[in-house]
């Protein structure tokens, strides 16, 4: 052994890194079959204290698809996530950031021409570097005040109308528009008795909240003849409609049911099928190299927002084709809200190499954290406790951010928020 | 990282029911500007009522 020791000779490899992940996830998943093993047989043998139950957790959906996809499916995605953010927050050796910048702009296609700070030295570590400001001017917006203006740069991975509430993510494969956005929810119906209350009890003040709270109740669905508000003015359909709520009520109770399920069974954000409008969508990919702080495409009214916790996969074109309903199972945050024409949306879905999601105006969401996940994993035990269906969401709502808006007004063009490394 | 819209418009022109790009025009109706793997930058037209 000894003389083998000595003269054999080493040679070290590297591991490639598509073996070394798969590795990884083989590791991982053998652990997670270990203790789930080790967890029933002791409590076939009933030795199982109360403090050694293991902290309820959401039900994980596994996808389905090819065996990369498997493998990357056992993978700790969030916590990847969070160490590559950790690790890309180092600051770096002062002389080596104008050469990796330039590396990783030249590598990623970043055009260092329209990055507002120059110097590329006041960029501390990577993070600030992939979350930085552009010069003024260099995004000029369309002059065409009927635009529907693109949030942020990237690549059009598809578009189009949407039918029977489903949307088409690549080649094909569609997925539900409820399972995207989330179905309507008790809270919705809470504001609307809210609002109700505010009918039976009418005070000044309360009058003043009336166009707010009439305003969020149509966009949930109940009326959905929206008032072209953004245009300016409220319409003769909103006063009316407005009038007739305070007169019974027994008719604002028809309302709060209506704002769950309407009569005749069509999802809560579909436009009333009397109006001559209809559901489109726009999925806009951002590449690594691409400016990450997204912006209003419109001017609109953010009403509130659903924090999906979900995991964190690659949305890459790539994983795309390979893993149907990617969008349904990213970490997300659902922006709903109104336009001129309706019902608004706007989702900026994570991504294992992004990591969290800025809002600017919301500084209570955190996203891709341990916090928001015991806090899902929390409020899925208690739903299950309740016996009720957990919606996988976690939902604020904007209503007094402006009192005559009911919501945070945006303009075409406002920055958002952006996507932000770890 | 990836951004999706859902939002409501009026109805389009049917070339833009079956494809999404219009090729010309409908007044009051959605139109897209955009093709499928087209680049795109912050502040450019999508499409238009």
């Amino acid at each position: 052994l000894r003389y083998a020791l000595r003269n054999t000779k080493v040679e070290w490899y590297p591991i490639p890194v598509g073996v070394g992940i798969g590795l990884l996830g083989l590791l991982h998943f053998y652990r997670t079959r270990r203790n789930e093993k080790r967890l029933q047989e002791k409590e076939a043998l009933g030795e199982v204290w109360e403090n050694e139950q293991p902290l309820p957790r959401r039900r994980r959906i596994r996808p389905s698809g090819p065996w990369q996809v498997q493998i990357m499916s056992t993978l700790p995605l969030k916590a990847m996530s969070r160490l590559w953010g950790r690790f890309n927050e180092l600051p770096l050796p002062y002389y080596l950031r104008v050469p990796g910048f330039k590396l990783y702009s030249w590598f990623f296609g970043v055009n260092l021409n329209e990055v507002a700070e120059p110097d590329l030295h006041t960029y501390p570590n990577l993070a600030s570097f992939f979350y930085r400001k552009l010069k003024p001017g260099v995004r000029p917006l369309d002059p065409d005040t009927r635009a529907v203006l693109s949030p942020a740069d990237g690549r059009i991975l598809q578009f189009g109308l949407i039918e029977r509430g489903e949307v088409e993510q690549v080649k094909g494969v569609t997925y539900s528009l409820d399972a995207l956005l989330g179905a309507a929810t008790p809270s919705h119906a809470d504001h609307s008795k809210k609002f109700m209350d505010h009918m039976r009890e009418p005070t000044q003040k309360d009058t003043e909240n009336m166009i707010a709270d009439e305003e969020f109740a149509r966009m949930n669905g109940i009326s959905y003849t929206l008032p072209k508000l953004l245009a300016g003015g409220s319409s003769p359909q909103h006063e009316t409609s407005l009038d007739a709520s305070t007169s019974s009520e027994k008719a604002s109770e028809a309302l709060v049911k209506a704002d769950l399920a309407r009569g005749d069974g069509t999802p809560w954000y579909a436009p009333k099928p009397t109006s001559n409008n209809a559901l489109y969508y726009v999925v806009i990919y951002l590449a690594p190299g691409d400016y990450h702080r997204f912006h209003s495409p419109v001017p609109w009214v953010v009403e509130s927002r659903r924090h999906f916790a979900g995991e964190l996969y690659s949305v890459s074109p790539y994983l795309q084709r390979h893993l149907p309903g990617l969008f349904t199972l990213n970490e997300r945050v659902v922006l709903l809200g109104r336009w001129r024409w309706g019902f608004f949306s706007y989702t900026p879905v994570g991504a294992t190499n992004v990591g969290s999601i800025k809002v600017n105006f919301d500084s209570e969401l955190r996203t891709n954290s341990l916090t928001t996940d015991t806090a899902a994993d929390m409020a899925a035990a208690e739903a299950a406790k309740r016996g009720e269906e957990y919606h996988g969401f976690v939902e604020a709502t904007y209503r007094h951010a402006s009192r005559t808006l009911g919501g945070h007004p945006l303009q075409r063009g406002e920055e958002m928020g952006g996507f932000q490394l770890g | 990282s990836s951004i999706v819209l859902v939002f409501e418009a009026p109805v389009g022109s049917r070339k833009s029911f079956d494809t999404g790009w219009s090729g010309g025009a409908r007044e009051g109706g959605w139109n897209w500007s955009i093709e499928k793997g087209q680049r795109i930058k912050v502040g450019e037209k999508i499409g238009y009522v």
